[in-house]
């Protein structure tokens, strides 16, 4: 009656809520949590002393070099054909602009195809894209090579329609890439609203003149910890379930959904064990990561350190889609390991939660999941997962305690059990 | 790609299927 015992303590019982007051705690103290930023390391701190006090095993940060972008001030204003200031994010990792900013005519396109054919018209342009949000995995390629292909035809800036399943006048940042010999330009995103305005201007023939203001700046690398908590295995204390979220955020909002929840249901996930009294016979391990917004950097850096022991990693999980009511686990492995997954999900049919989907993977455990290692995400409700995403909008507010406590259930079930068993999961 | 060390399965899906009935 593990699963039962678990599930109704953190959804019925004397657990319940707690890691949405934890969670609460730590982003009302610190607020969001920038790769490279003061809050982030504090909030690293903080989560160490928790870890500590909760009574974990072998709690301890684990340093690695992150990224440090500041976004400085930015401001972006269509100056004709009538002033309109626009609500803008800059994108992680972009340049800035001369102080005077960049005044220039638009162009705006709904997809690479037209920008190509419309390059000779782009030079000396500021390219906006107005690209249909069809989903994350799919427009996000317009955020991040937005600037490298306005670029590549001559233009001074692009303006990039957020990346978002719906929109209240709300922009979203993330990060983008420049590329090597293709010179760099700012870079910013634009809500739907304005992207769709200024596609709507174009197409009746009027011109559009858009002044752009940022003060980003790049500065050389930060130190930072991935920070560690473990439950130690009875019986194999050297295999390893691996279950984790990140730490950092981006700078709007408070980093509560993406990816506070995350992490503190996986911190969640030890407690309830914890509590309960139980130790699996393989580790548990609870890996916070940092920078996993510029491109799973902290989590990088962990792999290259611990991947001499892959072998012994039985699963790896990571949280980072939201942490609402869950539908599913989705999960990533050779066809045995999945139908045992299918097993372990069906001792949530208390919840009406025992879904094992495909596509596991996640920005911190794709390392392992690549090699071989089966990898596990909870499934939830992408389309409002993405309303918030990156966005100002990404506070408490959005989170729901009791959903919390489901998710909370979930995960401690499937890494406990999976952690439980008498073989590791088997692999192609 | 790594194997892990035991990845020949010394038991039937069956009794795996057992092993997590008995946490329900």
């Amino acid at each position: 009656d593990v699963a039962k015992a678990i599930i109704n303590r953190a959804v019925y019982g004397e657990s319940q809520n707690r890691s949405y007051e934890r969670l609460a705690l730590l982003v009302d103290t610190v607020g969001p949590r920038l790769s490279g930023s003061k809050s982030l390391e504090k909030a690293i701190q903080i989560m160490y002393q928790n870890l500590q006090e909760n009574g974990l095993d072998n709690v301890h940060l684990e340093p690695v070099k992150i990224p440090h972008w500041e976004r400085g001030e930015e401001s972006a204003v269509i100056l004709a054909p009538r002033r309109h200031q626009m609500a803008i994010l800059g994108l992680g990792s972009s340049v800035g602009t001369p102080p005077e900013g960049i005044t220039a005519e638009v162009l705006v396109v709904t997809s690479f195809e037209e920008l190509q054919r419309r390059a000779p018209e782009a030079k000396g342009k500021i390219v906006v894209y107005n690209q249909p949000y069809v989903n994350y995995s799919t427009t996000v390629q317009y955020r991040v090579n937005g600037a490298v292909e306005a670029a590549k035809v001559g233009a001074l800036a692009s303006l990039i329609r957020s990346v978002t399943s719906f929109s209240i006048y709300s922009p979203h940042t993330g990060m983008q890439e420049y590329q090597e010999g293709v010179p760099k330009i700012p870079t910013a995103c634009i809500t739907v609203e304005d992207a769709e305005l200024m596609s709507r201007l174009a197409s009746r023939g009027i011109r559009i003149v858009v002044q752009l203001k940022m003060g980003a700046k790049t500065y050389c690398d930060a130190y930072s910890f991935n920070t560690v908590a473990e439950i130690t295995g009875s019986k194999f204390p050297e295999q390893v379930v691996l279950v984790s979220g990140h730490l950092d955020s981006w700078d709007v909002g408070q980093g509560a959904m993406d990816d506070g929840g995350g992490a503190f249901i996986s911190w969640e996930a030890l407690s309830l064990i914890k509590d309960l009294g139980l130790r699996p016979k393989r580790t548990l391990r609870l890996v916070l990561w940092t920078a996993e917004e510029q491109g799973g950097v902290g989590a990088s850096q962990y792999y290259q350190l611990h991947k001499v022991n892959i072998s012994n990693y039985s699963l790896v999980m990571e949280s980072d889609l939201g942490t609402f009511l869950p539908t599913g686990l989705r999960f990533t492995g050779s066809e045995k390991a999945r139908a045992i997954m299918k097993e372990v999900m069906s001792l949530l049919e208390p919840l009406n939660i025992t879904q094992v989907l495909s596509d596991g993977e996640a920005t911190d455990i794709s390392f392992w999941i690549r090699d071989g290692v089966p990898g596990a995400s909870l499934q939830d409700d992408l389309h409002k997962y993405f309303s918030f995403h990156h966005s100002h909008g990404d506070t408490m507010t959005v989170m729901d305690p009791k959903q919390m406590n489901v998710a909370a259930a979930v995960w401690a079930v499937v890494s406990y059990v999976v952690a439980d068993l008498e073989e590791m999961l088997p692999r192609n | 790609k790594a194997i892990n060390k035991s990845n020949i399965s010394q038991r039937t899906f069956e009794e795996i299927k057992e092993e997590i009935a008995s946490y329900r």
